[in-house]
């Protein structure tokens, strides 16, 4: 599992 | 992109075309928080500052603009073209409060220290409870326009769907954004009460009155 910001999400 | 997030995201877009329908055909803003709408403006620049230096793909970006230019242009419609109908003596929640908290969980919960990470948990803090000044409005006066409750209730389903979004991701793709889920799970849990009277007024066809 990867840890971090969804950063494709708005 | 999956189906939740994809309806998530067209509530929301939805939630702010309710939002300045409301205001351009009742030519009011009256039942509108301002500062809650002036949390969104800072919620949304400082999470959307990176389209300008990173590509994610057409439809984040055209998403990021909109919200941007939709937001600043709400409250240009709220302080400036219908300013007689916003009543600040009802509009009484501390929004220092809710910053400056959210200024010092993003300094202590970040995935980086570093200027943008921090400034990215912020935005995702602070969108959290930026809906608590308009809530307490709502609960201040007791009623809303129907409109208004169509605009609440939209926002509160954006929220909503990005929770089986989460789910769906970390099965199908095996990635989990913690800060993003509590801080997600805390905003639609703001909603709860309202949704509550939402569906069993409001949907009945009755006003969206609280009980005194």
């Amino acid at each position: 599992r990867v840890r971090g910001p969804l950063k494709d999400e708005l | 992109m999956n189906l939740f997030r994809l309806f998530g995201d067209l509530s929301h877009l939805a939630s702010i075309l309710i939002l300045l329908h409301k205001i351009q055909t009742t030519r009011s803003c009256r039942g509108i928080s301002f500062k809650t709408q002036a949390l969104y403006v800072t919620v949304f620049v400082a999470r959307y500052l990176d389209l300008f230096y990173d590509w994610v793909s057409l439809y984040n970006f055209s998403m990021k603009v909109f919200f941007i230019s939709s937001s600043i242009y709400i409250l240009y419609l709220m302080k400036v073209r219908f300013r007689p109908t916003h009543d600040p003596s009802i509009d009484t929640f501390r929004a220092e409060y809710l910053v400056g908290p959210c200024v010092v969980l993003a300094l202590i919960f970040n995935y980086k220290f570093t200027f943008p990470e921090v400034l990215w948990s912020f935005s995702i803090f602070l969108e959290s409870v930026a809906i608590l000044p308009q809530l307490f409005m709502l609960q201040r006066t007791g009623e809303a326009e129907t409109i208004t409750t169509h605009y609440l209730a939209a926002l509160g389903a954006y929220r909503a769907l990005y929770i089986p979004n989460w789910i769906y991701r970390y099965f199908s793709e095996g990635v989990v954004d913690p800060i993003a889920v509590i801080a997600g799970l805390v905003q639609t849990a703001l909603y709860v009460d309202f949704f509550y009277v939402y569906f069993t007024k409001v949907l009945q066809g009755q006003k969206f009155e609280l009980p005194a």
